[in-house]
């Protein structure tokens, strides 16, 4: 009774200096990935636990506007790629062609782990993604161009346990399902290629070779792309590791193993890493789980189905078809949660009301609800609840709901889509 | 489609379950 007088049931009081850890904080290990066997540190690309920039912050904190236009080019793609699979579904009863827009934009790619390739093991660095499938890494001798990355370049004529793949390979034909684009051959071997919307692309050989997670879980013959032209948003880490739900995804490759399950839990700050566990160790007993939805079927996105939003003990006035025409998934690569725009003005004005005794301020880029909290030390914010079919409701934590640029403009940390549609 | 991104992932712990065709959440599930 006493904590409903006060409203702490339906708000968070968050202390302002938390929303700006300092780059120079020690880092601060994930127990739960120094102990679990499957489990992998997750570290913020630019902190100060970052294996990219060794031990101390990169200098110059990341820049927030383009954080947030990669993600919006990041969301695009996304969007492109599902209405083409639509598309694809309404192909099969019309001819009409479409301009293939495939892959999916590279976006920031803030969360890094490190995994231990070939033999004799190397350990590298690699961006996980739940929005993608193919695993790659870039390879020696570079043959068009690498970009810079910290670890050497892998070598595969160094590695005893990497093999080419041949173009008659099955894995050479679902190539064109895990990454938009059909095999290739060249001189028999299968060669990949991904693009990412922001001119970020990889292109090489698909290949099979042994990953080691954890320094104990050995994996043989993973398919995975070995990069010989690779451009674009990847500064610093050696490649990226596929999470997605297609076939060649790692999660599918390792499912005799893991049974494609994983989670994980981000840093929740850039001096703190958070952990990626494969299989089933150590998954909280209160976790609440809704159905993947069938929107994102033919797609490697683990679709959601979002059935309303409370803010502040009220529950939003959003037809459930608000939600339901355009669908929704789940993204470790997309930085800012994305509403369809009748249900992100519902929240905006319900988050704006509830914080009536702050001063606005001034948007930013994707973010058009701010306010200027100079000179405070604390800030009460209504909590915000997504309920989502099969009857999960989940109440974000404190640093789920706010985005800060600076004391004098803190945001509401959603964004509205463009239409009802996408 | 809507698109739940990370900065609304931080402090919860996410589960992907692949096979048995769904996605959990644990709020606080990271402390």
């Amino acid at each position: 009774a006493q904590k409903r007088e006060s409203g702490e049931i339906d708000s968070h009081t968050i202390q302002l200096s938390s929303l700006f850890p300092s780059s120079s904080s020690p880092c601060v290990l994930s127990s739960r990935a120094s102990n679990t066997k499957s489990s992998l540190h997750v570290t913020h690309r630019h902190g100060t636990c970052s294996p990219l920039t060794s031990g101390k912050a990169t200098t110059s904190p990341p820049d927030h506007a383009e954080i947030l236009r990669l993600d919006q080019a990041r969301v695009n793609s996304i969007h492109s790629k599902l209405s083409k699979k639509l598309t694809d579904r309404v192909r099969q009863s019309k001819s009409t062609a479409l301009p293939a827009k495939d892959g999916s934009t590279f976006g920031t790619g803030n969360y890094v782990v490190s995994v231990g390739i070939g033999t004799p093991k190397r350990d590298l660095s690699l961006i996980f993604d739940t929005g993608s499938d193919l695993t790659w890494i870039q390879c020696e001798p570079c043959v068009q161009t690498c970009y810079s990355q910290k670890e050497p370049i892998f070598n595969p004529s160094s590695s005893s346990s990497y093999y080419n793949v041949s173009c008659s390979s099955a894995a050479c034909s679902s190539l064109s399902s895990a990454t938009g684009n059909a095999g290739s051959c060249s001189a028999s071997t299968c060669v990949y290629g991904i693009q990412y919307g922001d001119q970020s692309f990889s292109v090489g050989f698909l290949a099979k070779e042994k990953f080691t997670l954890a320094s104990t879980n050995v994996f043989d013959g993973v398919y995975f792309g070995c990069g010989e032209n690779n451009q674009g948003l990847f500064t610093g880490v050696a490649g990226l590791l596929g999470l997605g739900r297609d076939k060649l995804s790692f999660p599918s490759q390792t499912a005799t193993t893991y049974n494609k399950i994983f989670s994980y839990c981000l840093p929740s700050s850039a001096s703190y890493t958070g952990y990626l566990t494969f299989g089933t160790a150590g998954i909280s007993r209160s976790v609440k789980f809704t159905p993947i939805s069938t929107i994102t079927d033919g797609t490697s996105f683990y679709g959601l189905d979002i059935v309303g939003i409370t803010v502040g003990g009220e529950k939003l006035a959003i037809p459930s078809t608000v939600f339901s025409t355009p669908g929704a998934l789940i993204d470790s690569g997309t930085v800012i949660t994305r509403l369809p725009p009748k249900a992100y003005a519902a929240l905006k004005s319900a988050f704006k009301a509830k914080m009536s005794q702050y001063p606005s301020a001034e948007g930013v880029s994707i973010l058009d609800t701010c306010f200027d909290l100079s000179g405070l030390k604390t800030v009460t914010v209504p909590k915000v609840a997504f309920s989502f079919s099969g009857g999960a409701v989940v109440e974000l934590g404190s640093t789920g709901v706010l985005y800060a640029f600076k004391m004098s403009q803190v945001c509401l940390a959603f964004a509205g889509n463009s239409d009802d549609n996408n | 489609a809507a698109i739940f991104g990370n900065v609304q992932q931080q402090t919860l712990e996410v589960v992907y379950d692949g096979a048995g065709g769904r996605v959990g959440f644990a709020p606080n599930g990271c402390s």
